[in-house]
Order: C-alpha cells, then structure tokens, then sequence
C-alpha cells in the first residue's frame, strides 16, 4: 500500500458515497446512467470473486465487501425508490458493444488461462470503458447537476492516482501490471474532455454545460 | 507466471 492508492481508493470510495447522497438528497436518479451502474456492478462481482479463496488484507476485505455492496444499493435504488426519475430514453449506449469485446480481449489478454484469472482481465479492462454510457449520456444532455460533476470528478481522480500508484510500485517493488496499466491509461483518458469543463466551469462556480 | 502483484490492489 502506498500513498497514492490509499488516496485514489479514498476518492473511489467518496464518489460513490456522493452518488448514493446526490440521490437522497434530490430524490432524483436524473442524470445518472443506469447502463454503467450496472456495468460496475458486473466489474466488482467478477474481480472480487477472490473473497471466496485469497487473503489479502482487512481493509482489502472490506472495500472489496463495500464495492459489491454500494453498487448494487446504488442499482436496488435506480430500480425501485427512484426508478420514476429515470429516464432510459436518453441512456441509450449500446452496452454489447463494451461486452463483446471486453470478452474477447479478456480470453486473450491475461496472466493465465484459468476461469478466475480470465474474469479478473473481463473486469478490468470492461472497467476501463464502463464510464462510457454515462459520459455518453452527459453529452446528450449536454449539462449535469454540480453534485454528478463532483461525482464524476472523484471517480477520475480515483483512476488518475493509480497512476503515480504503479509507477512507485515499479521503482520501489519492481513490478509491473501491464493488462492493469494499460486498462487504467484508457480510463483515465476518457475523463480528460470531462475534467477539462468540470475544472474550467464546475470549479470556477458555474454550471456543467458542454459547448453546443 | 508468477503468482500477480496485482490481487492486492481494489
């Protein structure tokens, strides 16, 4: 563990606590992508499934019990409570097109041709473009309520810290993740149009809204 | 390969 996995676990961790607070406190799932909810809830139940048989750490253990948990509150909400403010009209990403070649990808890219091991490759590189109906949605709307921007923007920094995470590993314990790397490059880059009108607008006290 | 690195990380 180093400083700056504890700190992007930390913004992971935050971000989906405003989310489930965003919902509460405005009643409302507007805004809000149910396609890519549910994709994070197929990329933690596929990459924890080490709970069952690897040790790793109590806090290790109970981020990844929070993970599954959260998402699939977030999900139980989106369905029943504040399932009239959803509007699947506009969250219109076609998700096969994540899967499909998540899978594919997956059979090929992985350190060992064994079920779990092949999941864990499936979830990381389908976390890597999981945001994708969501900032899909965002631009159709071409606006967001501050609260999902902020949601939004921890979830970057989360994946952004990683970063720097595995450039110290690789100084200081001489490993290197390239399926992990590789996924966590991409993800992070899909943010960055993102991060560019949430620091110029959102942080300067103005409203999210994308250039017409 | 070598048992991965990777499964202590989220």
């Amino acid at each position: 563990m180093n400083l700056f996995r504890f700190l992007g676990d930390t913004a992971h961790l935050a971000s989906i606590l405003v989310l489930i607070h965003k919902m509460h406190t405005t009643k409302s799932c507007r805004g809000i992508s149910f396609k890519t909810q549910a994709l994070y809830v197929a990329v933690f139940v596929t990459r924890y499934l080490d709970l069952f048989y690897r040790w790793v750490s109590l806090y290790n253990f109970f981020m990844k019990l929070f993970f599954i948990g959260s998402s699939c509150y977030i999900l139980f909400l989106m369905k029943t409570k504040f399932r009239p403010t959803q509007d699947p009209a506009i969250d219109t990403f076609r998700i096969e097109y994540l899967l499909g070649p998540c899978t594919v990808i997956a059979l090929i890219f992985n350190y060992k041709f064994s079920p779990t091991e092949i999941l864990w490759s499936f979830s990381i590189f389908l976390e890597s473009v999981a945001i994708l109906p969501q900032l899909f949605l965002l631009q159709r709307t071409g606006e967001a309520e501050t609260i999902t921007t902020h949601y939004l923007a921890a979830l970057g920094i989360y994946r952004a810290l990683y970063i720097p995470n595995w450039i110290y590993r690789y100084f200081t314990e001489g490993v290197v993740d390239p399926i992990a790397i590789t996924a966590g490059l991409v993800q992070t880059g899909l943010y960055i149009d993102f991060f560019y009108v949430y620091v110029t607008k959102v942080l300067q006290g103005q409203k999210f809204e994308l250039p017409a | 390969g070598k048992e991965c690195s990777h499964h202590d990380e989220l």
